[in-house]
C-alpha cells in the first residue's frame, strides 16, 4: 500500500 | 509583550516529549486566545495540531500577535532544566528573537532562568476542514499505546475496523498476524477506563505503525484517546490536556497502489 502525503487532504491556507 | 505562567511545567514538558519525535522545529502562534502549533512532520505524511488556551495558563498576556519559531531539540535542553513540580514563565518582548523561560520551584527557593534564541521558519498553515466522522471512538490512552506497540511487533501497518460490535486492531507480517478486538464497556464510576464508540456507519482504515506510535507518545497527558475516521479522510487522534487545550495528531490512510 502507498503512503500519500497529509496535505493532499487539506488545503493550503 | 508576552507573558505566559503555568504553575505546571511538567504539561509543557509533556506536550513536547509528544511532538519531538514528529517535529524537528516549529512555531509557537501567540496571541490572546493562547498558544497555537501547527506542523508537518519532515515526511509530511502526519499534522501536529495543538491548542492551550489562554484561559488554561495562570497569568497570559500577548499584547501583540506573535510567531516564535523554536528548534525543538533546544527547547528540550531548556525543559530538561526544570523540575518536575516547578512553575513555569515565558517571556519575549514584541519583534524579540529571543524567548525566556523561567522556572521558580515549588518553595520559591530556586529560580532559574533561560534565554533561548528563535528561529525564522517558513511556515505553511494547512486549512483543516470539517469533517462528518463515521466513528469516534474513546478509549484509554495507555491501552490504545499498548495495542500499537504490540501489533507494531506484527507489520508496518495496523488496520483498524470500527462497526456497532466494537473496535479491532489487525496487523500481518512475516511472522503472522496480530488481532485485538475491544468492545464498549461503559463504566461509570471511571470514566477514564471506558471505551466508547459513536458509530454512523462501519468503517475500515490502515495507518503506519510508525507514527501512530509517535502519536502515543502523548499518552501521559491524558487519560483517554480520542480516534476519529471516515472514509477516505485522515485519522484524528486526540488528547485533551485537562483545564488547558488538546494536542491532535492527523494521519493519512495508506491507500491501495
Amino acid at each position: 500500500m502507498a503512503q500519500p502525503s497529509i496535505a493532499r487532504y487539506f488545503n493550503n491556507r | 509583550m508576552f507573558e505566559a505562567r503555568l504553575v505546571n511545567s511538567s504539561t509543557f514538558r509533556k506536550v513536547l516529549d509528544a511532538i519531538k519525535d514528529l517535529l524537528n522545529e516549529a512555531s509557537f502562534d501567540c496571541s490572546e486566545n493562547g498558544i497555537q502549533l501547527q506542523a508537518m512532520d519532515s515526511s509530511h505524511v502526519s499534522l501536529v495540531s495543538l491548542n492551550l488556551k489562554s484561559d488554561g495558563f495562570d497569568k497570559f498576556r500577548c499584547d501583540r500577535n506573535l510567531t516564535m519559531g523554536m528548534n525543538l531539540t533546544s527547547l528540550g535542553k531548556v525543559f530538561k532544566c526544570s523540575g518536575a513540580d516547578d512553575t513555569v514563565t515565558m517571556k519575549a518582548q514584541d519583534y524579540a528573537d529571543t524567548v525566556t523561560f523561567m522556572f521558580e520551584s515549588k518553595k520559591q527557593d530556586k529560580i532559574s532562568d533561560y534565554e533561548m534564541k528563535l528561529m525564522n521558519l517558513d511556515q505553511e498553515h494547512l486549512g483543516i476542514p470539517d469533517t462528518e466522522f463515521s466513528c469516534i471512538i474513546k478509549m484509554p490512552s495507555i491501552e490504545f499505546a499498548r495495542i500499537i506497540r504490540d501489533l507494531s511487533q506484527f507489520g508496518e501497518s495496523i488496520v483498524i475496523s470500527c462497526t456497532k460490535e466494537g473496535v479491532k486492531f489487525s496487523a500481518q507480517g512475516d511472522i503472522g498476524t496480530g488481532n485485538v478486538k475491544l468492545a464498549q464497556t461503559h463504566n461509570f464510576d471511571k470514566e477514564e477506563e471506558s471505551v466508547t464508540i459513536d458509530l454512523q456507519e462501519p468503517v475500515a482504515l490502515t495507518f503506519a505503525c510508525q507514527y501512530l506510535n509517535s502519536f502515543t507518545k502523548a499518552t501521559p497527558l491524558s487519560n483517554q484517546v480520542k480516534l476519529s475516521m471516515c472514509e477516505n479522510v485522515p485519522l484524528v487522534v486526540e488528547y485533551q490536556i485537562p483545564e488547558l487545550g488538546h494536542l491532535r495528531f492527523y494521519l493519512a490512510p495508506k491507500i491501495e497502489e
